[in-house]
């Protein structure tokens, strides 16, 4: 079973690592501030207090046997990029850092990295949609062009069919679940009715939904 | 149209607000920290330096007059709640603020935040279903058991219809989209072949899913 070694356990490295552990793998944390560590003696495998830039520390903790690592340091931008680096050489299958800025991000993929993440920046994109239209409740993008969102039913919409309704002819939307409070009706028939209430899980292209986001 | 007001122009906030402006709308954005909001004086309506927690100040930009607030500010939690205070008493009709733990959540409710969000625990959740199963590109929950999971189309799958794969049947899973290049197909039909470097956008329970996760 794969092995992870999350060093850096601000709020999003503790939360890459609590949900590791509760889907029953093992992990080791590394942060270099004693409260943190402590904070997560219950909630991962074994949670360390070390300065990860340095090499023998991580040796010694074994971190060469673990198959991934995820570096989750945030302001200490060259701290990050050392330890990345210093996970690559040891031979790490698979290495994922979080960056602060493109530059950042382009160092992280020079030296190794094998995929980078925006946690801030992907959330504040999801979160600008939602506010921009408040029915639309989830803004995934799938590609440049298509996009996965949650759409509150619109009054107009209550009671009728997805037939009567045309989503796909009128709105250019395929709606692929129906959320009722907390059921989910995967792949709706076009004789399924919407409730009030109902929340719509569509796919579409990102032209049709923003003219919908004008509409609602 | 909808005006917004972003308090906080870090990761999350300025991405928000840039999110915002891309989409044609009003953005005013404030940050105590002047360097920060002159990298931004080009990518939103107005970016000024100030002390947020300044009723006068915020008076004095008319913060009044915006639709909907979001409070982005991170480690200063008592500047936080006290922002998101001073909107709420202005007379924003909605207001988003994120919060650094439960109990910041918590207070933040209570006094009267329309919404709070975790940015980074939540990108934490997804990458972390993401490394569980590296064919899984990503993992967005839909309700407590349902998700919606883009995953990249196994060997066994190249050159086989989705009837005779017998998704829903076999593991449970929805088809909603096939990732092909940069080209998305909706809803695709029983007969449409996965062809190599596919990644289907599938929906299904969490239960099938992660048999699913352990089987990649
Ligand atoms: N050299 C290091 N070795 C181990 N841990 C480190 C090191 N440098 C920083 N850290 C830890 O990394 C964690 C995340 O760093 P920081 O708080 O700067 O980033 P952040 O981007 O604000 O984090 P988040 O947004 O995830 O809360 C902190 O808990 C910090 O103690
Ligand atoms: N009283 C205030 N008035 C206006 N801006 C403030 C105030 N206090 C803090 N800020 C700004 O809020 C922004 C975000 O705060 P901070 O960097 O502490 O949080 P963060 O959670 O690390 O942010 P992010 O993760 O979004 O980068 C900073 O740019 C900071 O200058």
């Amino acid at each position: 079973m794969k092995q992870f070694v999350v060093i850096g356990l601000g709020r999003f490295g503790s939360s890459v690592a609590k949900t590791l552990y509760k889907l029953g793998y093992d992990v080791l944390g590394i942060d270099i501030n004693e409260e943190i560590v402590q904070s997560l003696v219950d909630s991962i495998t074994h949670a360390v207090q070390a300065d990860a830039t340095d090499e023998n520390t991580l040796k010694a903790l074994g971190v060469r046997n673990f198959d991934v690592g995820i570096v989750s340091i945030g302001d200490d931008i060259q701290a990050s990029i050392l330890v990345t680096l210093i996970l690559k050489d040891m031979g790490l299958k698979y290495v994922v850092a979080k960056a602060q800025n493109d530059l950042h991000a382009k160092v992280l993929y020079k030296i190794g990295a094998d995929r980078v993440v925006f946690p801030e920046r992907d959330m504040g994109i999801r979160v600008a949609h939602n506010l921009v239209a408040s029915n639309i409740l989830d803004y995934i993008e799938l590609s440049p062009d298509f996009s996965i969102v949650e759409i509150q039913a619109l009054p107009e919409w209550y009671d009728k069919t997805l037939r009567e309704l045309q989503m796909r002819v009128k709105h250019g939307l395929n709606v692929m679940a129906i959320k009722r409070n907390e059921d989910v009706i995967v792949s709706p028939g076009a004789e399924d009715f919407i409730k009030k209430g109902d929340i719509l899980v569509v796919v579409g292209q990102n032209k049709d939904i923003e003219k919908l986001e004008k509409h609602i």
